[in-house]
């Protein structure tokens, strides 16, 4: 899965997802991608959220939704996507996947869990050429 | 202090990336990043993860899910379990814009594909025939998602039929579902 979230020059937030699912799957299943809030979530006056992993668990906790609100509630992007990944390990402590959380001004952040190390991309005006940032789970 | 525009994107797909920036350092909208940058990973099929050719069900096929969030209108569009159209974000974008529904899925997904101008084309590969070709025939479908169910799903592979769980299989299953071992995630298989 790919999963983005872009605030544009005007300050509209968007957000989404594609992919080809798990491998194997049983015919007709889908996982958290498409699902609103699950798979991504955007609200102009907050920002944005993408969640990656393990969709037949993440659907059930609307990991984006979820990180969006701990925004708007005032939790960093760091903090908000944590939030997010804890209310899933809480029930399933072998889950594995990833939030990246960004607000409507810009700032972002990301949390993983059950995968050593969880890559995103940036690219904003501060950056010359997109940058890799890489999280320990 | 405003940091915009700016995008993220899961993974190390950056590609995907530099596409939706250069829409957004042009002035273009965070939906067009969105869907442009999306595409750029079903054409590259990126880590086998999106796009054609990737991620088999258990009979082959690939089908692909995307979703595209106005964050200005809170509009949704979205597809699900889309066959044989290549573009998933693009359909999604097209429900977004082209419908008052958010979500369409399977075969009438691909249907109103067609009615807005897509293409419809095999999403199999060489690649993806070979990996399943080796799962279902050199490992035995394994590992699968079925549980609770016979033949025991974790040597054979189907057709299977449910299992009576409460007469005299009841044990044969212990682990909750909580408690199974989950398929592993990594780079290059998950959601």
């Amino acid at each position: 899965t790919i999963g983005l979230v872009a605030v544009d020059k005007n300050g509209d937030v968007a957000a989404g997802t594609s992919t080809n699912g798990a491998k194997f799957k049983i015919p007709g299943r889908i996982g958290d991608s498409p699902i609103p809030g699950s798979g991504a979530y955007a609200d102009n006056t907050v920002g944005g959220a993408a969640a990656t992993g393990d969709g037949d668990v993440m659907l059930r906790f609307l990991p984006s939704f979820l990180a969006v609100e701990e925004m708007r509630r005032g939790a960093s992007p760091n903090k908000a996507a944590r939030t997010a990944i804890q209310r899933i390990v809480s029930h399933y402590p072998s889950f594995s996947g990833a939030v990246i959380a960004l607000t409507k001004d810009g700032e972002y952040g990301a949390a993983c869990h059950g995968i050593q190390t969880f890559p995103y991309v940036v690219q904003d005006n501060t950056r010359e050429t997109s940058e890799v940032i890489s999280i320990n789970c | 202090d405003s940091n915009i525009p700016i995008v993220i994107t899961t993974w190390n797909f950056e590609n995907s990336t530099i596409k939706a920036w250069d829409i957004l350092s042009e002035g273009g909208s965070s939906l067009d990043a969105i869907e442009k940058g999306a595409t750029v990973c079903e054409v590259q099929q990126c880590d086998g993860t999106v796009g054609f050719g990737g991620s088999p069900d258990e009979d082959g096929e690939t089908t692909l899910d995307a979703l595209i969030m106005d964050g200005r209108t809170m509009n949704v569009g979205a597809v699900g379990a889309l066959r044989r159209v290549k573009s998933a974000i693009s359909v999604a974008r097209h429900v977004l814009e082209h419908t008052k529904h958010s979500f369409l899925v399977g075969d009438q997904a691909t249907q109103f594909a067609l009615q807005m101008g897509f293409k419809e084309e095999t999403l199999v590969t060489p690649d993806s025939k070979k990996l399943w070709m080796k799962w279902h025939n050199e490992d035995h479908c394994q590992p699968n998602f079925w549980m609770n169910v016979q033949p025991n799903p974790n040597e054979y592979c189907g057709p299977y039929r449910k299992l009576d769980t409460h007469g005299k299989h009841k044990n044969f299953y212990k682990k909750s579902e909580r408690e199974q071992k989950r398929i592993v995630v990594d780079e290059f298989n998950h959601d």
